[in-house]
């Protein structure tokens, strides 16, 4: 019988890098893919091997994985994430600032990606770029009233100025 | 088994009691650099079991307590709580919801969480009673009720607190109690601020690692 | 005669944590120094000694650099530059998205510091954030037209879409 | 001593003859995800002396070289050029325009960095020629012209080559040519992408290294 690690192994590799694998649909198109190396043995061992992961984005041919730019390596990782999240949903995801080093076009793709997992997970996300703050249900606003203690305040989306100040929210 | 809500009080830069409800699908905390957002994240490793102060960019683990700032004086202690949601299930078994499990076949035992003991400890310190893993089987988490609170407590003398429900446990408990969810401090549930390509540029084994935790 | 480096050290450590230095300029307040440590024999040491870096935004008392938060790292380590530049002006200064963990009033900083030193330097900045696009004298847009393939297009800043797309630019 | 150009061709995703101009104060580099930004500071770092692949982002030297893509064939070599202006000063002593020397005074002369050799080599591979820093003294770089090029060349069959002003040198005559100028691939000057916090999560000693980079 199959452990359990072979069976997520094999569920995280087809959701990742499949052909309608989370690799995909974030970058529209090239190809993906985690395996397992062989030990000092020369052998594949299901207990002990390490994994490497390759990640070809559309119309490139990276040789490894350290060539991919800031965004791309962002990117590649929260596809890794969701592929591991649709095999073993965790009750909770927490992304602190994962869309620092995206662009605009790449940020609407990360906030499409959440959406997708809403009926296994929810996720708590910490962001400064608007767009990202748009596809949330809820804002929460921490700021510092008194210098160096921190005050929750409820916020809309209107609210979060756009010098990124929060304007006056709800108190706590 | 959802996270529906965090309370802080004199934890880091929250010296006052705070919360956070997680009743949405998508949350998204936001606010200037420095007001306390990542503090937040640091406060639920903490709970879960993280042992290592320079994880939560400490050096030592009274670092958690409020210091004071300028206008207010430092804390006596840290507390953070979090609560889950734990309602029965209606097939009765939680292991049906097990993703590995195929519809319509039970799974095999020995794919099953070892038995796991959580050991309540009464105000003299001594055990007071233990709940298996295989006594609850009808809800996610082992323990009968339709929501479960964890807390965890440190005193500026450096005594420590884990509950459960309020009642005392050890930390190997928490541990124990979330066994084989997918949470847990090394968890691939939590992406840390600038470690985002921290999967990918770790090393085989470390990448390993993370998809045992998944298994 | 004082060794070279510790005159260096001694001029950054003024430009730094001084009243008007850069540490403070930046975070409008708070204060910062730079210091050497004793060595094993206890004593300081200028030609061994390593440095240790102390900084205290405004109202806040952190024991350790590391208890900072993300964006605070980011404007303490700008600051830190600039006053090595202060004291010892390099011909050109590469800063590649320094300013991604940064909110909006930090960016506006940033980009406010970096006019502080046109006399002595010249900069590159690598950005996505518009802001720090339009405090640049000069753009250009790097695109891939041809998948894999990088061309350099002189760009207007009105030309950089809300979407961080580039739109039509002069090919160079 | 401005940088006032560089010139790729065949470097990383840069297939074809491109030139950035950087004849303003504050030059940007904006653009979508993957298009090449972070190749041109890796360019200008090669340029500056790079020695290890692994800071270039690569695993062998020769991935510096187009390594093809859907459309286009890999390319054969990688060259990248470097312009500085070198003006003749108008004080006559480029060490006047040191920030350490006090107005009025000459600089201490054991302050005065060593005397530095810059050695041509002829299309044998001979010497052919040797440039002191002392005889070119009133002129930033010890090149005795107005602007001064810089170029590194590596083929794929390994064979590489370093140029000033067109001339063949050695890797040594160009960490010679920027010796106490700040310039130099650990120097203060460049800040790679990712590494923003980089000065302040280093070690003491490693710190240290930076500051005396600057002296
Ligand atoms: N024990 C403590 N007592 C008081 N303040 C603390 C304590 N530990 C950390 N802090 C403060 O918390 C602040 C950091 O908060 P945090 O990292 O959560 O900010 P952030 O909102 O994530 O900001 P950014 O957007 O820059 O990432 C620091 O300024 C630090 O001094
Ligand atoms: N030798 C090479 N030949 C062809 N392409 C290469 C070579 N080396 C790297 N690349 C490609 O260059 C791209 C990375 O470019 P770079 O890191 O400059 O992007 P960037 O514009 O900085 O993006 P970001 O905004 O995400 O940081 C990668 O997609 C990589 O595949
Ligand atoms: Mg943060
Ligand atoms: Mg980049």
């Amino acid at each position: 019988c199959r452990t359990r690690f072979e069976m997520v192994f094999q569920a995280v590799r087809e959701h990742f890098g499949g052909t309608d694998g989370m690799f995909r649909r974030l970058f529209g198109g090239g190809s993906a893919d985690i395996y397992l190396l062989p030990t000092e043995s020369g052998e594949i061992d299901w207990l002990e091997s390490g994994i490497e992961i390759r990640a070809k984005p559309p119309g490139k041919e990276p040789r490894v994985i350290n060539q991919l730019s800031g965004g791309e390596k962002s990117m590649t990782t929260v596809a890794l994430l969701m592929a591991i999240f649709r095999s073993r949903p965790a009750p909770f995801c927490i992304l602190d600032e994962v869309d620092a080093a995206l662009d605009e076009a790449n940020v609407e793709r990360f906030c499409g990606s959440l959406s997708w997992f809403l009926d296994r997970s929810h996720f708590i996300v910490i962001t400064h770029h608007k767009r990202t703050m748009q596809a949330c249900h809820k804002l929460y606003g921490v700021t510092m009233p008194q210098r160096g203690v921190s005050r929750r305040v409820s916020v809309r989306f209107d609210q979060v100025g756009r010098d990124g100040k929060i304007q006056a929210g709800v108190e706590a | 088994m959802r996270l529906s809500k965090v309370t802080l009080s004199g934890f880091k830069s929250f010296a006052d009691h705070t919360e956070f409800h997680f009743d949405e699908g998508i949350i998204g905390i936001v606010g200037p650099n420095g007001c306390g957002k990542s503090n937040v994240v640091d406060a639920i490793k903490w709970v879960l079991g993280e042992r290592s102060a320079k994880s939560l960019r400490g050096t030592a683990m009274a670092d958690v307590i409020f210091a004071g700032s300028a206008v207010r004086k430092p804390a006596g202690s840290a507390a953070v709580t979090l609560c889950f949601d734990n309602p029965r299930l209606a097939s009765g078994d939680a292991r049906m919801h097990d993703p590995f499990a195929t519809p319509g076949e039970t799974r095999p035992a020995e794919l099953d969480s070892p038995e796991i003991e959580i050991e309540w400890i009464d105000e003299a310190g001594a055990e007071s009673g233990v709940v298996r893993r295989g006594a609850v089987r009808d809800r996610l988490l082992p323990v009968d009720t339709d929501s479960v609170d964890v807390t965890r407590r440190l005193w500026a003398d450096g005594r420590s607190e884990y509950l459960i429900n309020n009642r005392k446990v050890r930390l190997r408990d928490i541990k124990d109690l979330f066994f084989d969810t997918g949470i847990g401090t090394d968890g691939y549930g939590i992406i840390e601020q600038g470690k985002v390509a921290a999967l990918l540029e770790a090393n085989p084994a470390e990448r390993r690692a993370v998809l045992e935790e998944a298994a």
